[in-house]
């Protein structure tokens, strides 16, 4: 694991960070869900944990789906290419590119589109990157950068914990084990 | 192009597979350092976008130049692949993975791999020390 230069992090004291979906997207709960889900993953191993805000400009994190050059000078590129980003601390701002063939739910190995996408993979990637970590060179972790189509990839790895806990310490209902079985069952799906 | 689940995709979009946004990178498999390619400055681009090669004021050329093959090189070692500084077959692969948009050198400064060999170095000058005293 690595962090972003200086260790920008959200500030001593922060329990609960709020996070909000851009209005003009209009995301169903489905996928809204999928978010969620992935926040869950990073609040299962830390003291943070995360809640839908009512209001888009007071959240701490802001999710939207834009195509093209979308005004942060990182201009989105089309089908694959690049994803998603997002931004280090205490930025909060996650874009995803809306080019991209998401998929929401299913077992996106099988899928028969070679461009889809798994959106929960790559949330739980770029949730690691507005948390403060940066990417890894350990393929088995989040915060490797590149992730095939067609690829399922949720799990935190031992070395995202440790990274994400050396930021924010450990939630106290961690024991290191507790999720691995819901876990395989998404590594098997 | 949010699908709710995989097996909604519709036959419209199977059909009309739209190639990936660097699928055209492999063409450039087999390059070598000191020659010119047609397109070589998009893979640069490339490689500027994700800090492997720093800031530059002028415009990328077609050239396979220095800065190019350190890219290569830093990349290579950053996602463990063999370090031979050239667009072999694994390396052009792997580039054209769909990826995450963060870069991943920042200001100089490598998030990855090479930042980590550099804390580890440190850290075994310190035992040697430890065990020489």
């Amino acid at each position: 694991y690595t962090y972003f230069e200086g260790t920008p992090r959200w500030p001593d004291g922060t329990q609960t960070l709020t996070y909000a979906f851009l209005p003009g997207n209009g995301l169903t709960d489905d996928v809204k869900n999928v978010f969620a889900t992935a926040f869950d993953r990073w609040s299962e191993v830390t003291t943070l944990s995360f809640s839908e805000a009512e209001s888009y400009n007071s959240a701490d994190i802001t999710i939207g789906f834009y195509t093209g050059d979308h005004g942060d000078g990182e201009p989105f590129d089309g089908v694959l290419g690049t994803l998603a980003h997002a931004f280090s601390p205490t930025n909060g701002r996650f874009h995803l590119d809306g080019d991209e063939d998401w998929v929401v739910s299913g077992d996106v190995t099988q899928s028969s589109l070679s461009t889809a996408v798994d959106l929960e993979s790559v949330a739980v990637h770029e949730i690691g990157h507005l948390l403060g970590l940066g990417h890894s060179s350990v393929e088995e972790a989040i915060m490797y950068p590149t992730i095939a189509a067609r690829t399922r990839k949720v799990n935190l790895a031992e070395d995202d914990i440790e990274g994400i806990q050396n930021l924010y310490g450990s939630n106290p209902n961690y024991n290191g084990t507790s999720t691995t079985s819901s876990r395989q069952n998404d590594s098997s799906h | 192009r949010l699908f709710p689940n995989v097996s909604a995709i519709p036959p419209s979009v199977l059909n009309n597979v739209t190639r990936g946004a660097w699928d055209a990178y492999k063409n450039f498999t087999g390059c070598r350092p000191g020659s010119t390619y047609d397109g070589l400055s998009k893979l640069k681009n490339y490689f500027h976008r994700f800090g492997y090669i720093p800031d530059s004021s002028s415009n990328f050329t077609d050239d396979f130049d220095d800065a190019l093959e350190s890219a290569i090189k830093t990349y290579q070692k950053n996602f463990k692949l063999n370090i031979t500084g050239q667009l072999d077959n694994s390396t052009l692969d792997h580039i054209v993975l769909p990826r995450c948009g963060v870069a991943d050198i920042i200001n100089g400064t490598s998030t990855m791999n090479s930042g980590k060999e550099n804390a580890s170095a440190t850290s075994t000058n310190t035992r040697f020390h430890t065990v020489s005293h």
